[in-house]
């Protein structure tokens, strides 16, 4: 999901 | 991962480590918010909790504990080991005008009403303000040391870097997260003014000095 996606930013 | 993100890591990592190095060399944090450190510490504790639930890489997991561990050092160093040496006069921002308001917003505009997810768009929004009273702190007294000056700039290079990254993703992976890119922007923002400076004077090798 998109959110999870984001995830691998700090 | 692209070139962008990975430098603005990097960039973010040694803006940090420049400035828990010059408390530690200089036994000294005068000029250094240490409201500022706390609410830099309170966003990496609040968005790095995924540490115990998700895995996803070294990389990713090594730089949340560095980045932890480093907030962590410098509030000590701060506000126990050279507590003699901070300048609470001129740190008089009042941090529950950041953190009430944003908490508030993270409640109410976020990706998923789960405990995690507001509390990484908390970290999300808090980041981006969470620079104020360091700036405020300048202001305030009308200057800032040089290394204090390069940890701002390297922290500020770190999310500008990142809007360049999310542009990038936007257009070769489709990604984008509008909460990241917005609260990303305000922050960069921010920094303008400073960056503005930076350029103007520290570059050119003069201490950063605000017109009077």
């Amino acid at each position: 999901s998109q959110n999870q996606e984001v995830k691998d930013e700090l | 991962m692209n070139i962008f993100r990975l430098v603005g890591d990097l960039s973010h990592l040694l803006a940090i480590l420049l400035l828990l190095w010059k408390i530690w060399k200089t036994r000294s944090c005068a000029g250094v918010s240490g409201k500022s450190q706390i609410m830099f510490g309170l966003v990496y504790i609040t968005r790095y909790l995924d540490l115990f639930t998700n895995f996803i890489s070294i990389y990713n997991t090594t730089m949340k504990a560095i980045f932890i561990a480093v907030a962590i050092a410098t509030i000590y160093l701060i506000y126990f080991k050279f507590k003699a040496t901070y300048d609470s006069n001129h740190d008089t921002f009042r941090m529950e005008f950041l953190i009430v308001p944003v908490g508030g917003l993270a409640f109410l505009v976020n990706h998923d009403f789960t405990a995690l997810e507001i509390l990484w768009t908390f970290s999300i929004y808090l980041e981006s303000v969470a620079i104020l009273p360091q700036l405020f702190m300048i202001s305030k007294t009308g200057e800032a040391e040089t290394i204090t000056s390069h940890y701002l700039f390297a922290l500020g290079s770190y999310r500008a870097l990142y809007i360049v990254n999310w542009v990038y993703r936007y257009y070769f992976e489709g990604f984008f997260d509008l909460i990241a890119i917005v609260a990303g922007c305000v922050q960069t923002i921010l920094y303008c003014d400073f960056f503005y400076l930076y350029v103007t004077k520290v570059m050119h090798g003069k201490k950063l000095s605000l017109p009077a």
